[in-house]
């Protein structure tokens, strides 16, 4: 791993004397492969390479008895700084409160509309979901099935009903039923697809949700910037869930999104299962990053 | 002569760019373009174009040896075990070739062995019933294996020509699930000899490095077969294929290019290197 490559290169770097620029440049290569290994975005890793590069060449790193030790440290914390507040709490304002799901198909957007449906009534809120995924078939079936399993109502839309009405009418729904939050679950889509963004953009005008999260699987490689940004400059999201937490992937898409929307990470999906929902953990985050 | 030297640097380093954010990985383009470097020394001009053309022909290189598309003739009912993480597109994978075995004449069966998740079985049921393929399916909880172990018995008995079998996606870093995978391999080569004749593994194109874990993953459980990737018609070019052609011996059977019954292609080298390059 990166702490044992650091170590052995600064072993055998002591051998000759002082430590010279030219020694931490070496090592931030390391960290540069490190990043990209990690699928941290090309130009994100040569940016954050840049930022942390001062730090780097500093006397904390090159007088340090164990300098490869010193870089890691000043690399995991500059990367625990880009990576935000950590806890960050949801709004949850308005009656109801509306929290739109978003994102790439399969990213886990409806699994995660039933997690978080639980997330919130632990925390003594009433909780409604909407089902506006009309394309997938049994989409709406499963949403259903899920709010069956937890006992939350879903939203019944009507024959043919499209995502537009359905995200309309479902806020009449809540208000009727007394619930504070609504969450709704939107078809999966490509940032590329236009029309398909532009419906999205509809239900956001429509029903002025208090957060649109943009859901994103942990394994997602370089295109990560490419779908945060047009997500983003679409809709202006106000947070990330990214799920799949509970496999190997690096997770180098979360610094990557973070660097070019500056929304924070929210939550993470750690499961399958409906209890499968924390909090996000920067310095954890940066520690499965850097490897 | 420094001025050309420059100029290979910049384009290499473009080259490098251009490849790693199409996710084909930094270890693997450091050693493509070692490679392409060690064909261009003793060459005579070095200009960007040719730098280019030879990065394309030895991607080629590497991809061209997994071009093999799946031959479902040679066992009846020929046994198809589809595999992979969450969400990467099995399911709609599965709906798409049996839709293209079916227009060609095929007796086709899928088999809803996706017992765990929420509406799994629903969703390829709605599959079947739109394209007029039978779905063999049990109640949701039902053993997999079970459900693999009834539909095979049917489909040899009719002499079905191919069998589809959906499973729940799994992260294959989860030791039991693989398990469950094994065991479904098993029943299904103790209903009919040589079943499954194919190990198909469906990977997403929006994801990373990641790509290599899950590949090596299942294919030292089960023995993968064949591998398909499927959305390509995002902005994700998919070059982890490149690593995993090199890497492994897996063909690449099939790419999956949007939501809809048509957008599955068999997999062709060289049209998949002319979309990486750009
Ligand atoms: N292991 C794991 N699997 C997850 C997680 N979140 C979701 N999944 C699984 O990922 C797969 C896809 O989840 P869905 O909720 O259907 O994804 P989606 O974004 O709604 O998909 P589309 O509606 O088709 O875009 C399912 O198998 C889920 O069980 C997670 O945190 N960990
Ligand atoms: N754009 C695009 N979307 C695809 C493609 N293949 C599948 N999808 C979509 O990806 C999402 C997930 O597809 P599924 O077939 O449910 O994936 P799965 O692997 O069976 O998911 P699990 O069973 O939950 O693990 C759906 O919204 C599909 O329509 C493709 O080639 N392109
Ligand atoms: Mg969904
Ligand atoms: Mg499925």
């Amino acid at each position: 791993n990166l702490s044992e490559k650091l170590q052995a290169l600064f072993k055998r770097l002591r051998g000759h004397g002082t430590l010279t620029e030219a020694n931490i440049q070496e090592a931030l290569r390391e960290v540069r492969l490190a990043l990209l290994e990690a699928d941290v975005h090309y130009k994100v890793v040569k940016e954050f390479i840049e930022s942390v590069k001062e730090k780097a060449l500093g006397q904390e790193v090159l007088q340090s008895l164990t300098p490869g030790q010193q870089l890691l440290k000043v690399v995991h914390q500059e990367l625990v700084r880009l990576m935000g507040e950590g806890e960050r709490r949801l709004n949850l304002s308005g009656s109801p409160a509306s929290l739109m799901l978003v994102g790439l198909q399969g990213s886990g957007k409806t699994t995660t509309a039933a997690k978080l449906a639980k997330w919130l009534r632990a925390q003594g809120k009433t909780v409604g979901m909407v089902p506006a995924d009309v394309y997938r078939p049994a989409a709406i079936e499963q949403l259903e099935q899920l709010g069956r399993m937890l006992n939350v109502p879903v939203y019944k839309p009507a024959q043919g009903e499209d995502p537009v009405s359905i995200s309309v009418k479902s806020q009449n729904w809540a208000r009727e039923k007394g619930l504070q939050v609504l969450i709704l679950d939107t078809a999966g889509r490509l940032h590329i697809d236009e029309p398909l963004m532009e419906e999205l953009r509809k239900i956001k005008v429509a029903v002025a949700p208090k957060e649109v999260l943009l859901v994103v699987d942990a394994m997602t490689g370089q295109d990560a910037v490419q779908i945060a940004q047009s997500f983003n400059e679409k809709l202006q999201i106000t947070g990330v869930i990214l799920t799949k937490l509970d496999g190997d992937a690096r997770g180098g898409a979360a610094l990557s999104i973070r660097a070019v929307t500056l929304r924070p990470i929210v939550l993470v999906g750690v499961g399958e299962k409906l209890d499968a929902l924390e909090v996000f953990y920067p310095d954890r985050m940066a520690s499965r990053i850097l490897g | 002569l420094s001025g050309k030297a420059r100029l290979d640097f910049q384009t290499i380093e473009e080259l490098e760019e251009l490849l790693i954010t199409a996710d084909m990985g930094v270890g693997t383009v450091q050693r493509l373009i070692q490679k392409v470097d060690s064909t261009l020394r003793g060459g005579s001009g070095q200009g960007p174009d040719l730098i280019r053309s030879r990065v394309k022909e030895a991607i080629v290189e590497i991809l061209q040896p997994r071009e093999a598309p799946l031959e479902v003739d040679r066992a009846r009912p020929f046994v198809i075990m589809v595999i992979g993480v969450n969400g990467v597109g099995k399911t709609t994978t599965i709906a798409k070739m049996g839709w293209m075995w079916k227009r060609e004449g095929k007796r086709v069966m899928f088999v809803a062995a996706d017992t765990f998740r929420a509406a799994a079985i629903e969703q390829l049921v709605a599959w079947g019933d739109r394209l007029g393929i039978e779905v063999v399916r049990q109640q949701h909880g039902a053993d997999p294996s079970a459900v693999v172990f009834d539909a095979l018995q049917a489909a040899k008995a009719r002499s079905l020509d191919v069998v589809i079998v959906d499973t729940a996606g799994r992260l294959h870093t989860k030791t039991n699930l693989m398990d469950e995978l094994k065991k479904i391999q098993r029943v299904a080569g103790r209903v009919q000899e040589g079943a499954p004749h194919e190990v198909l593994l469906i990977l997403d194109a929006t994801t990373g490095q990641n790509a290599l874990s899950q590949a090596k993953l299942f294919h030292q459980a089960l023995g993968v077969t064949g591998m398909a990737m499927t959305k390509l018609d995002g902005t994700a070019k998919g070059g982890i294929l490149v690593a995993l052609a090199w890497e492994l011996g897996i063909p690449i059977r099939f790419v999956g290019v949007g939501e809809q019954m048509e957008a599955l292609q068999v997999f062709r080298a060289r049209e998949f290197a002319d979309v990486l390059l750009g």
